[in-house]
């Protein structure tokens, strides 16, 4: 069972759709999968179109529910998802209050039946929720724009899991970069994408997200990409992102 | 003196590339302009070339320092800055304990020089400092992008501004809705303008601002768009929006 964060401090980098779309690619490939919506904004409950809900991770983090409880199971597109409110805000605020406060995701998302991945979605900050996210994981997708303030962000991100890794979870992996939103025409993602290459230590998919006008459509039919627009660009790469990923996330 | 919030809790909604190139704009029509980096990651502060200063509004915060002692002046732009660093974090948990805590950067953000224009850039969540940014300013511009996700978060901005009204601001005022990063061919883009005309009762500014590449490199030059590149399409769409904003915000 992998728990894997997806994240990106900066924001808008498509790190909901990225959380959706691999894991629709994954189920229909037969994995068992269970995303989680970390995110006060409720962007991945809201996507997949969930707005009654009797459960949050919320709950779940402040020990009123049981991990299992708060599992919404979605047919259509064949995975499980743990969905998130606003109350999460004011949840994170408590939690700070904790001892080992950086565990309570940990502590709490057990009791899970046997999945294959568990994706958790993190919000645009390094708040609590993220750490806690990176504390609980085995691995790390970071989905990236290739534009200028992306790069100014990834110094950031790098240097937190660093730090994570050294003090409270030895086994983090990070799988690589995604590069997201891609206008393939544009020098400067060839020049981002290059700088990072030569200036991090850090990999990066050979697979990139075309930027196309059904990934923003999707979510107001609540459905993943790959269900609303299985033959659309967007909804290719992330297959072909899929593939990449069951190869190296062994 | 007029205080303008620049807010959306959605990540990535160009936030930071409205406040510089706004800022610019009015700036280049001979306004006086500060800008105040409210964001941890620092966005708006690497995007200026400002990568060493000896005070950040954190400082100004925490009243160890004068606001007008933390002001850099940007000669080429031709507006003053007071930048953030990360160290803004730790320094939001700590305001978090203050008694009226929503009022310490209206507290603690005068003895300023007489500007026309404050503009403050804020994060991407619905933390304290969006907070107390919406609590000292008069008006709030809010840039989106006309994409379904946006939707979600156009509900909580308002929800939020209207609370913030009647307990601590009652003068504050929301200018309007700036589309940002549209493409015009896309019929989502007007599907989701006309949407929020239907269903908000918040005004949209006329203008609205073209994807365009040298938006995404100007923070690389340590420049506004407007001087990196005055006549590529998303430095004219702003000065357009520059016009409009000084008509309404009398
Ligand atoms: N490949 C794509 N092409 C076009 N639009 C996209 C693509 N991927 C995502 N989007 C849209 O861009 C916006 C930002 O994406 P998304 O919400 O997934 O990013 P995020 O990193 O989760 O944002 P946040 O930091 O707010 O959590 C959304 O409106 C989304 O629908
Ligand atoms: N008109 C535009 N055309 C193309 N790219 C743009 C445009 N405006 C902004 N960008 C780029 O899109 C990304 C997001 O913009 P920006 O950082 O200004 O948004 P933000 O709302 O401040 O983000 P955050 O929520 O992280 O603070 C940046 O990389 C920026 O350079
Ligand atoms: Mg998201
Ligand atoms: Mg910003």
């Amino acid at each position: 069972m992998k728990f894997i964060s997806i994240v990106n401090q900066k924001g808008g980098t498509g790190k909901t759709t990225t959380a959706i779309s691999l894991g629709a690619v994954l189920a229909q490939k037969g994995r068992k999968v269970l995303l989680i919506d970390l995110d006060p904004q409720g962007n991945l409950s809201y996507s997949l179109g969930i707005n009654e809900f009797n459960h949050t991770i919320g709950d779940v983090l402040m020990g009123d529910v049981a991990a299992k409880e708060a599992i919404v199971h979605l047919k259509e597109e064949g995975l499980d998802i743990i969905p998130s409110s606003i109350d999460l805000a004011n949840i994170e605020i408590s939690i700070a209050q904790i001892e080992e406060r950086e565990l309570q995701l940990k502590k709490t998302l057990t009791g899970l039946r046997k999945y294959d991945y568990v994706l958790i979605d993190c919000p645009p900050s390094f708040s609590l929720l993220a750490v806690n996210s990176l504390t609980v994981s085995n691995q790390v997708i970071i989905p990236m724009q290739m534009t200028a303030l992306s790069l100014q962000g990834l110094d950031l991100i790098y240097s937190t899991i660093v730090q994570i890794k050294s003090n409270l979870n030895p086994k983090l992996k990070i799988l690589g970069i995604l590069p997201v939103m891609v206008d393939k025409r544009r020098k400067l993602s060839n020049e981002i994408k290059a700088y990072i290459e030569e200036n991090f230590d850090i990999k990066m998919f050979e697979s990139s997200i075309r930027n196309n006008v059904k990934a923003a459509e999707a979510p107001s039919f609540g459905k993943s990409v790959i269900n609303y627009a299985p033959s659309s660009n967007s909804a290719k790469d992330y297959q072909a992102f899929g593939n990449e990923f069951l190869l190296i996330s062994k």
